[in-house]
This record gives C-alpha cells, sequence and structure tokens, in this order.
C-alpha cells in the first residue's frame, strides 16, 4: 500500500517548544 | 498540561488547530526523530484532525505513523 503522506508539506514550527540544552 | 479533546479543538478557529495539534505532536516527534521533527509533524498535519487526535491518544499508532512519514521522507530524498 501506497503511504498517503507527502514528503513535501510543509515543514512545522513550534511556538512553545524550546529544545533541552 | 490538560489533554487536547476535539470540543477544545473545535472551539479555536480553524487555521488555530493545526499548530494548536502541531504543538502536541512535535515534542513526541522531536523525543524519537530530533532532526526531522518539524518535517515529520508537518507531514502529519495533513492528515484528519478527528485521525490526529485519536494519535495523540494512541503511542503505538502515532511511532507507526512517524515511521511511516521517515520511510516515505527517505524515499523522496533516495529519488531526488
Amino acid at each position: 500500500r501506497k503511504s498517503t503522506l507527502n514528503p513535501n508539506a510543509k515543514e512545522f514550527n513550534p511556538r512553545s517548544f524550546s529544545q533541552p540544552k | 498540561q490538560e489533554p487536547l479533546t476535539a470540543s477544545r479543538l473545535a472551539a479555536a478557529p480553524l487555521h488555530e488547530q493545526k499548530q494548536m495539534i502541531g504543538e502536541r505532536l512535535y515534542p513526541l516527534i522531536h523525543d524519537v526523530h530530533t532532526q526531522l521533527a518539524g518535517k515529520i509533524t508537518g507531514m502529519l498535519l495533513e492528515i484528519d484532525n478527528s485521525e490526529l487526535l485519536l494519535m495523540l491518544e494512541s503511542p503505538e499508532s502515532l511511532h507507526a505513523k512517524i515511521e511511516e512519514a521517515v520511510a516515505v521522507l527517505q524515499a523522496h530524498q533516495a529519488m531526488e
């Protein structure tokens, strides 16, 4: 079965998530 | 953090709904695929909201979808 996911989808930018250092 | 329910989601403007779901999905995806988290989240956000809410409550189906997205991305990159 072929995936319905689109590799050209727009990247998501989180507002609230901060990377742990 | 309160769970994101269908009714809370429905109360938000349409353009905000995907952002709200994305904010929940992103940290979970970031745990598994740090570098690809933004891209994978964007791909999964094209799925229906109702299905995304189910995934947020089901780690198994979320992780299956994440792995599917990674496979699609790798196949796509291999073609380029």
